[in-house]
C-alpha cells in the first residue's frame, strides 16, 4: 500500500 | 501604502479561482516588485506558489511590504460580481486592517467598490529549495487537465512515470487499469500545442488525482502547463502567467510504507 506523504519531509520550514 | 492597477482584472480573478478549492485563509505579500502568495493544504500534502510581477500592473505602488489576509471564499464572492473585462484595482494603507477592491468598466461606465476585511493569519512558510529535477515536461494545459479528470474513473492514484518513451499517467482500481501516454510532439505550428520531455533520467512517482484535479483549475490561466519531477521528490505543476508570473503547485508523492 502507498502511504501519502507531507510536504514537512521534504521542505524545511521557514 | 499600497495600490494596484490590473487592466485585465480577470487575470486576478483567475488566479484566487486557482487556489480556492486548496486553502481558505491566506496571505497576499506584497512587496515593491510582486505580489505573491505562498500557502499550503490543511493536510499539509500541497503547497502553491503564486507570483505576479509588478510589471503585470498599469500602475504600482507599495511603500513597505505588507500581507493581505484573505479568506478566499469571501474574496470569490466578490470577485463574482467582477465582469470579464473589467479593470480592478486594489488599495490598502500601511496598517493593512481593511483591503478596497474596485471593478471599473469604461464601456459600461460602471465602478463598483468593495471594502474587505483583513485578517492576521499566521501561515507556516517553507524553504522550497531550487532543485535541477531529472525530468521536465511541457504540455498543454487543456490536455493534462483532460487526462487527470478522465483518469478518476479508475481510481484514487495516478502513476506518472516519464520514460525514453514518454509521459504515462497510469491509475489502478477494481475494475481494472488504465494508461494515458504522451509522447513528444512538436509538429504543430502552434508552440502551444507542444509537448516536450526533457528527461535526464527515467522518473515514476505516485499522487493523489483528488490533488491534481484540483491544480487543474489553473488552467484558464495558462495554454501551458510544466511538469518537473525528480525520484522521492514533491512533483511541480506550473502555470506560466504569460511572461509576468505564474502559479506553482507543489505535491508531496505517495511512497511505499
Amino acid at each position: 500500500p502507498l502511504k501519502q506523504g507531507t510536504l514537512f519531509s521534504f521542505f524545511n520550514k521557514h | 501604502m499600497f495600490e494596484a492597477r490590473l487592466a485585465n482584472g480577470n487575470i486576478f480573478k483567475m488566479i484566487v479561482e486557482s487556489i480556492r478549492e486548496l486553502v481558505v485563509d491566506v496571505n497576499i505579500d506584497c512587496s515593491t516588485e510582486e505580489l505573491s502568495i505562498q500557502c499550503m493544504d490543511s493536510a499539509h500534502v500541497a503547497l502553491v506558489s503564486m507570483s505576479l510581477s509588478q510589471s503585470a500592473f498599469d500602475h504600482f505602488r507599495c511603500d513597505r511590504s505588507l500581507s493581505l489576509g484573505l479568506n478566499l471564499p469571501n474574496v470569490s464572492k466578490i470577485f463574482k460580481m467582477m465582469g470579464r473585462d473589467d479593470t480592478m484595482v486594489l488599495k490598502a494603507e500601511d496598517s493593512a486592517d481593511k483591503l478596497m477592491l474596485m471593478f471599473e468598466n469604461d464601456k459600461s461606465g460602471t465602478i463598483a467598490d468593495f471594502e474587505l476585511k483583513l485578517m492576521a493569519i499566521e501561515a507556516e512558510q517553507l524553504g522550497v529549495p531550487d532543485t535541477a529535477y531529472k525530468c521536465s515536461i511541457s504540455m498543454p494545459s487543456s490536455e493534462f487537465q483532460r487526462i487527470v479528470r478522465d483518469l478518476q474513473v479508475m481510481g484514487d492514484t495516478c502513476k506518472i512515470s516519464c520514460t525514453k518513451e514518454g509521459l504515462k499517467f497510469s491509475a489502478t482500481g477494481q475494475i481494472g487499469t488504465g494508461n494515458i501516454l504522451m509522447r513528444q510532439n512538436v509538429a504543430s505550428e502552434k508552440e502551444e500545442d507542444h509537448v516536450t520531455i526533457d528527461m535526464e533520467e527515467p522518473v515514476e512517482l505516485n499522487f493523489a488525482l483528488r490533488y491534481l484535479n484540483f491544480f487543474t483549475k489553473a488552467t484558464p490561466l495558462s495554454p501551458t502547463v510544466i511538469l518537473k519531477m525528480s525520484p522521492g521528490l514533491p512533483i511541480v505543476i506550473e502555470y506560466p502567467i504569460e511572461q509576468l508570473g505564474h502559479v506553482k503547485y507543489y505535491l508531496a508523492p505517495k511512497m511505499e510504507e
